[in-house]
């Protein structure tokens, strides 16, 4: 479902090139269950946001469920981000002026759902995050981990079939954490892909599949004890 | 060096009002290291930023140094922030149109230090957090570990006897993590006083007392293994 070969990254800083990702080549079947760890500015977060077509790469290829991402126009790319992928962001980017359910209903409206059916939805999410008491809260009248949970509950909601979560537990307590890995497991087998970038030993050995990353390029890919 | 008694702390939402923390007592004297722990939304950013003196208790008082903070005007509120108060933020607020040498020499500026000697203390501290090699990108040219590092380097510059860090190592990997506690370890042993909240074990276990939070009380205070 997801194949990227030979993927590079550079970024300008005033006048060099500085190359982020290096040479990445990453196949990810249909239901995998995958971490991707390595070293603060390793290009975890870099390479997520290519495989969420939030960004595209300098060189190489990207083929999600076999179309060419670098042969779709923004608007296209767009399409695909909001009905197939769901995103959890490592610094959240919730809307600041809307509440959280607000935040977490949003998604649903590229759907085509109803407005009385998205409310029911981002309810039932919003409660399995157990964020059930803070529905009218904005993200400034929330704490660190109940925003990340508001983001995790909008890359849940539309029940995409490719989950991206970008360091989902930095800011949760080890009970809040494992709950969020509950769902995660829950989701995957009922054959969502996810794909998980993570520090935490804890939430990696909940995958099949760890893939290490550093200095930009692919180190090791090997199965986890679950595999 | 710190002292609070009796400290409550409420929101107003819509019509009602909500307790966030209620009754809090702390003393702290000076050189201690301390971990604050507790669930996702017990309280714990919402007691540092009264700590920090950038909020103000609704009830009780908070004695810093001996001076009763609740006595103050905003103005010399500023001021001891700014003097002898080091606040790595769980958010880390840094300057967006900054680079990151930029933001670590800030706080000296109240400090009175000349430009060059700024720059020398910035490059410094930054070279002790491992970004020797990022003094000049901004923070959207920083990945997540690297932004939360500059707010560590920040709040370090000036070596301020109060260190208060709100969840410093949740986007750092173990290795980098490591390094970030050494460094608070050894500005403990110079006679800083730490205040950590964090949801991990490994970094809890450097400090030599823990106080936990559930639903804005304390529900323990007690000495580690290494007291
Ligand atoms: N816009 C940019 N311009 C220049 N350099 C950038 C830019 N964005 C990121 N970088 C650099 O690219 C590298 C990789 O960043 P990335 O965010 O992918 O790291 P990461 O592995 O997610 O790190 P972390 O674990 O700290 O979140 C970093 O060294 C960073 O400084
Ligand atoms: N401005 C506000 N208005 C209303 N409620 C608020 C406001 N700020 C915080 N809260 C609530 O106060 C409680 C405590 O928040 P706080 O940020 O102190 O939690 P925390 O212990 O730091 O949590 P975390 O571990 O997730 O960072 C939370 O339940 C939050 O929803
Ligand atoms: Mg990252
Ligand atoms: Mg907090």
């Amino acid at each position: 479902v997801l194949d990227l070969a030979g993927i590079s990254k550079d970024y300008r800083m005033g006048e060099s090139l500085m190359r982020v990702l290096n040479s990445v080549d990453l196949r990810v079947e249909r239901g995998e269950y995958l971490a991707i760890i390595g070293p603060s500015g390793s290009g975890k977060s870099t390479l997520m946001n290519l495989v969420g077509c939030l960004d595209r790469p300098t060189e190489g290829s990207y083929h999600l469920n076999g179309k060419d991402v670098g042969e779709l126009g923004d608007d296209a790319l767009a399409d695909i981000r909001n009905r197939e992928i769901g995103f959890i962001f490592q610094s959240f980017n919730l809307l600041a002026r809307q509440d959280a359910l607000h935040n977490v209903a949003q998604p649903l409206v590229y759907r085509g759902l109803r407005h009385g059916k998205r409310q029911k939805r981002a309810i039932e999410t919003l409660t399995s995050v157990g964020l059930a008491d803070r529905l009218h809260h904005r993200p400034n009248q929330l704490s660190g981990g109940q925003r990340q949970r508001v983001a995790i509950a909008r890359a849940l909601v539309g029940e995409p079939a490719l989950i991206l979560a970008d360091e989902p537990t930095g800011n949760l307590d080890s009970k809040s954490s494992e709950e969020i890995m509950r769902l995660f497991d829950d989701l995957n087998a009922r054959g969502h892909t996810m794909v998980i970038v993570t520090h935490e030993n804890e939430v990696a050995e909940h995958t099949r599949r760890i893939v290490r990353l550093r200095d930009g390029r692919i180190e090791s890919d090997t199965p986890t004890a679950r595999a």
